[in-house]
């Protein structure tokens, strides 16, 4: 475990329950992606299949856990909430998510470690989270409503992919034979995709504030 | 050796 990672998992941990909370605060979910959040779950669930079978550390344990709770909480919350789930600009959040996952679901199937079922799950859960971004980029496109995105909860998942490519060279650097071909270059298709959302994300913003001020 | 095939990152 070196700092970039603790830290990279740190800030991920914080971007996701700074949506939580803005969420539940609110009680509105206007801008989010339900898409895009139901995937970030079953990227979870399919990623942390080894969570009672193989014990790395209790903090490796306790962060899957709150992962997965923490991301189902934010999809139980958009769809069974009754105040929240009025929020849902559902006719808006229109991506066909299902044909991502079914991509990802190939690509695991050609693409993996080894051909085993745990390896095949854990490869689809890289690829789907390098594009489970995309629902919530096009709803950003199309509403341009930034506000239960909040500047820090892009801030956080920004620091998060910086400092997990940063961890993933010092690794290189520093471990003989460090070698995440797949979780490396998913990571960086990542965040590409999330400099893009980050760049619509800005303009929506700067849009905002221009029509905030007083005419 | 095995302990690196573990997947230790999140």
């Amino acid at each position: 475990m070196n700092i970039f990672r603790f830290a990279g998992d740190m800030t991920h941990l914080i971007s996701i329950l700074i949506l939580l909370l803005k969420i539940y605060a609110t009680k509105s979910c206007a801008g989010i992606s339900l898409k895009t959040q139901e995937l970030y779950a079953l990227v979870f669930l399919t990623r942390y299949l080894d969570l009672f079978t193989d014990y790395v550390s209790l903090y490796n344990t306790v962060m899957k856990i709150v992962f997965i709770a923490s991301s189902l909480a934010i999809v139980w919350c958009m769809r069974r909430h009754p105040l929240v789930r009025r929020s849902y600009d559902k006719d808006l959040d229109t991506f066909r998510h299902q044909y991502v996952v079914l991509a990802c679901f190939v690509l695991a199937l050609l693409l993996n470690e080894k051909f085993t079922i745990q390896e095949v799950f854990w490869a689809f859960s890289i690829y789907l989270e390098a594009v489970a971004i995309l629902p919530q980029l096009v709803l950003l496109q199309r509403s341009g409503n930034v506000d239960n995105l909040t500047g820090q909860y892009v801030l956080f998942l920004g620091a998060y992919r910086g400092l997990y490519i940063i961890n993933w060279i010092y690794r290189y650097f520093t471990e003989d034979h460090f070698t995440r071909w797949i979780a490396c270059v998913s990571g960086l298709v990542q965040t590409g995709l999330y400099a893009d959302f980050f760049y619509y994300y800005y303009l929506s913003w700067k849009t905002n504030t221009k029509l905030k001020l007083p005419a | 050796n095995k302990d690196d095939d573990v997947k230790d990152e999140l």
